[in-house]
């Protein structure tokens, strides 16, 4: 089961994860007994990134106007803003004493508190751009509460025409967010819902246009609207499901096992 | 298009893995 539940995330962190959990094997088993040498610009340049990461991260959080983003990316950049100072705290003890003990610790916990940091950091940042998405199947569900009002054909036209848009907007989102998973579980359910909304919206307009005929025509209305809601209803199922998925991590499966 | 956050959070991915590198090459020795 993959520890990272998106491709770019992995793609950034599962190389240096395995890296430092070495790291830490290496050292609780006490086999990182050598002198150290001058750490001084791998530590420089671990601290030039975390400057530009920091910098990048306020703006977004400043541009931004998810409140959960503004909340959660601080306490992240804080985070990795500290370890970096472990770091060089560490590469100055290490230049006075290359054996020091305290040094080691602090090179372990910086690297940790770095990947540990760089994590939260994405994963506040990869959430908020889920909740677009949300925002964007929510939309959708908007329209199709209305679908009830459409009783005239031009109404139809006009709902068509303003439906559309937000349709294709919400298939191109989840559609690349799905390629986005590590998880094939929750890939293969967004795509099963994705599928059924795809379906089901011919079978929607023409629901609705056998809803306004009978209501002109005085028969079969209550066969034609119960038709037309059900549709609905099976459509916004199939939505409230892809907006369920999107909120999914691998975490959660496990939790649940 | 990554974000800007996620590329800059890329440099410091390797710039970390660059690190524990010449760490752990030194406590591997």
């Amino acid at each position: 089961m993959p520890v990272f539940h998106t491709k770019t995330i992995e793609s950034i962190l599962e190389p240096v994860a395995q890296q430092v959990s070495r790291l830490v094997i290496l050292h609780e088993e006490a086999e990182d007994g050598n002198a150290m040498p001058d750490l001084a610009v791998p530590v420089r340049a671990v601290k030039a990134a975390v400057d530009n990461l920091v910098r990048v991260g306020y703006e977004t959080v400043n541009s931004s106007d998810d409140q959960i983003l503004k909340q959660d990316m601080p306490p992240a950049l804080t985070r990795v803003e500290e370890s970096s100072l472990l770091l060089l705290d560490a590469s100055d003890l290490l230049r006075a004493d290359p054996y020091s003990g305290p040094a080691r610790k602090k090179l372990i916990e910086g690297s940790r508190g770095i990947l540990q940091g760089t994590s939260a950091l994405l994963l506040a940042f990869d959430e908020s751009e889920v909740r677009k998405i949300v925002r964007v199947c929510k939309n959708v569900l908007e329209y199709l509460a209305i679908t009830e009002v459409v009783d005239r054909m031009e109404d139809l036209v006009t709902f068509v025409k303003n439906l559309s848009p937000v349709l294709t907007r919400m298939t191109k989102n989840v559609d690349a967010r799905e390629k986005e998973l590590t998880h094939q579980v929750h890939r293969d359910m967004l795509l099963r819902s994705l599928e059924q909304v795809k379906n089901l919206t011919p079978v929607l307009i023409s629901g609705i246009k056998i809803f306004i005929t009978a209501k002109q025509s005085g028969q079969g209305l209550v066969e034609a609207q119960n038709n037309r809601d059900y549709t609905v209803r099976k459509m916004s199922d199939e939505i409230h499901e892809i907006i369920r998925v999107l909120q999914l991590t691998t975490y959660d499966e496990e939790e649940w096992d | 298009d990554a974000h800007e956050m996620v590329k800059q959070a890329k440099h410091l991915a390797q710039a970390t893995s660059l690190l524990v590198t010449a760490i752990r090459g030194q406590a591997e020795q």
